[in-house]
């Protein structure tokens, strides 16, 4: 089950016969071009084809006696340990969940909350989910939510004034009187640059004991995952990503690139505009589509 | 900056390390690399000077002064480009050349759609078209084009859903919509945009491709360059598709818009 980027590589090493290490580091070059034709950032490539050829070497490719089948081996094995290699579910500590959705503008947070309240009602045993409408910034966000929210059956709460944190914080304390299994906050796009953004990303963690701060990110996005992993992850320490618009042709790469720059697994892909187009992220899946 | 010092190898290493972290395409950069090797160029305004000549050609476009623009400007583009919010930063330019403008609120299908690009119109005083909650978009922009037409508006902006260009059925749609309008406006009086959002990769290029093919499309608009995104894949955009970029938007307020500047997108690349 070898994709077919590593296939045509795999040949090329086996057709010569003798493999030298001339083979190895042409082998390199090529998927070295994949990954950044998938849009894999160019320091994380860099340290992924360095952990190929040191594992090459470690592992004596060139004495082996089939050197094509073990190099692509070694080279998906690489590729899977990078991406995370088990499927890292929902963290469902102690109820109520409380989750955080953050990301760029555009991403699909808005939808994607929705989405994650119509997955824990329908297939994780949550039937009481509370969406909050703490977007303040965009035209009629909040009426985004509130009708998604009706559509998937959860409870909306939001606050007609402009300060999210306040919204958020209310919304934790109605919990005081509400029979609630799990909220999820809905945030205002901002970009990874905007240092007071992530200064409103940190007063609304300072102000909640959020179970997990997800990152929204788009997977069509190009060498600047590596940034957007960085500097939400330096600001509020996420717990996990979602991929959106795997429905789309997009090779990726930006899951390795920040899963790789943040070191929190990849938690669920968006494949549609629907509510009901969430799906566990499952790395073997990816692997393939990055390298192609 | 990066030719400060050292060796020309390493000069030409971290000029490709650049222009691969702006998103520019792998064979556009092996072309790039070649001219400054060829021509011995060894310093940064050599490089910077280089990048200008070779994408002056795709990059540099007629002017889009305000007289310049069309009667109707059809926005289109995935999810989440940045169209309804560009939509109201057009309708801004216009206004202050003294236009009077109408939205059509083509997009029938999201959540709030209509209910987002309406604040937009409430906020500028723009008259709006809008249809029912999933209704037909084609239909909404059939009632806007009439009024346009009869209602003494200078500039018609449609609003569409976002779609992914793989969906055929949503690329018809697409068509669609553009044929409504050319009942009633010749081609060379519509403007038909693709919203691009410059934290995107690769994919940017097959998004145009795709678009391209199904509504002929006349120009780019590249949104979020307020991002620390570079943009470079409209570089192959502008040069194998032959689209010039028109605008480019830096910021989420409705003045958060510029015509498309060459010097300004390659003084960028090298940040
Ligand atoms: N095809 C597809 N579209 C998606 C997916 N997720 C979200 N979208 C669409 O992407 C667009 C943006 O989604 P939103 O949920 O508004 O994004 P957001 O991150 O909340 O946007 P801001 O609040 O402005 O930052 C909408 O048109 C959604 O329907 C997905 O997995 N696939
Ligand atoms: N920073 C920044 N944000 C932008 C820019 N243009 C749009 N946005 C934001 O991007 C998000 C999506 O914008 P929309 O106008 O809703 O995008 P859209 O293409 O209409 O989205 P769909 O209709 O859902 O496909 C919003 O949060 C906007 O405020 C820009 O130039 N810079
Ligand atoms: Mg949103
Ligand atoms: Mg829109």
């Amino acid at each position: 089950n070898v994709s077919g980027k590593l296939y045509d590589v795999m040949r090329k090493i086996r057709g010569t016969g003798v493999i030298s290490e001339k083979n190895i580091d042409d082998a390199l070059k090529d998927i070295r071009m994949s990954l950044l034709e998938a849009d894999v950032s160019y320091k994380v490539v860099k340290s992924f084809i360095e952990s190929v050829k040191q594992r090459s070497i470690g592992e004596d490719v060139l004495k082996s006696v089939s050197p094509g089948q073990q190099f692509t081996k070694m080279v998906q094995d690489e590729l899977a340990s990078f991406l995370g290699d088990k499927n890292s579910g929902l963290d469902t500590g102690r109820r109520p969940m409380l989750y955080m959705l953050i990301g760029l503008q555009g991403s699909g947070k808005t939808t994607t909350a929705a989405k994650l309240a119509n997955y824990l009602i329908k297939e994780k045993n949550t039937p009481r989910v509370m969406l909050v409408g703490a977007d303040t910034y965009r035209p009629a966000a909040k009426q985004q939510l509130e009708k998604l929210a009706a559509a998937v059956g959860a409870e909306f709460y939001t606050e007609e004034h402009d300060d999210p944190v306040k919204i958020a914080v209310n919304a934790y304390k109605s919990l005081e009187t509400k029979a609630i299994d799990a909220v999820i906050f809905d945030t205002a796009g901002r970009l990874h640059v905007d240092a007071e953004l992530l200064e409103e990303l940190k007063k609304m963690k300072a102000a909640i004991p959020f179970t997990e701060i997800l990152l929204v990110a788009d997977a069509m996005l190009g060498q600047e995952s590596v940034n957007v992993a960085k500097n939400f992850n330096d600001a509020v320490a996420i717990t996990g990503i979602i991929l959106t618009k795997m429905d789309g042709d997009a090779r990726g790469g930006a899951a390795l690139s920040m899963k790789h720059t943040a070191g929190v697994p990849i938690k669920f892909m968006g494949t549609g505009e629907k509510t009901d187009r969430l799906e566990p992220f499952y790395p073997e899946r990816i692997a393939s589509r990055i390298l192609g | 900056n990066i030719f400060s010092s050292g060796p020309a190898r390493e000069h030409i290493e971290d000029v490709e390390e650049a222009l691969i972290e702006a998103d520019i395409d792998l064979e556009i950069i092996s072309g790039i690399l070649e001219a400054i090797k060829r021509d011995k160029i060894s310093d940064y305004e050599g490089v910077k000077k280089l990048l200008k000549d070779i994408f002056s050609d795709s990059l540099n476009q007629p002017s889009v002064a305000p007289q310049a623009l069309k009667k109707v400007i059809i926005l289109c583009g995935i999810n989440g480009a940045g169209k309804t919010t560009t939509a109201a930063k057009l309708s801004g330019i216009y206004a202050k050349n003294g236009g009077k403008v109408i939205f059509a609120a083509a997009d029938t299908f999201r959540a709030a759609a209509i209910e987002q690009l309406e604040a937009w119109a409430k906020a500028s005083g723009t008259r709006i078209i809008k249809g029912i909650d999933g209704g037909d978009p084609a239909a909404v922009v059939f009632d806007a084009v009439k009024n346009a037409k009869n209602g003494g508006c200078d500039m018609l902006i449609i609003d569409t859903a976002g779609r992914l260009h793989t969906k055929s059925n949503l690329m018809l749609e697409l068509g669609k919509i553009k044929k409504v309008v050319l009942k009633d406006y010749p081609e060379d009086e519509i403007d038909t945009l693709l919203v691009i959002d410059a934290n995107t990769g690769k994919n940017a290029f097959s998004q145009a491709k795709e678009f391209n093919e199904s509504i002929k499309l006349t120009g780019v608009i590249l949104t979020k360059f307020d991002s620390s995104a570079k943009g470079g894949s409209i570089i192959r955009i502008a040069h194998e598709l032959r689209l010039p970029i028109k605008y480019m938007t830096y910021g989420e307020d409705a003045g958060a818009i510029s015509v498309f500047d060459p010097q300004e997108f390659v003084d960028k690349l090298f940040d």
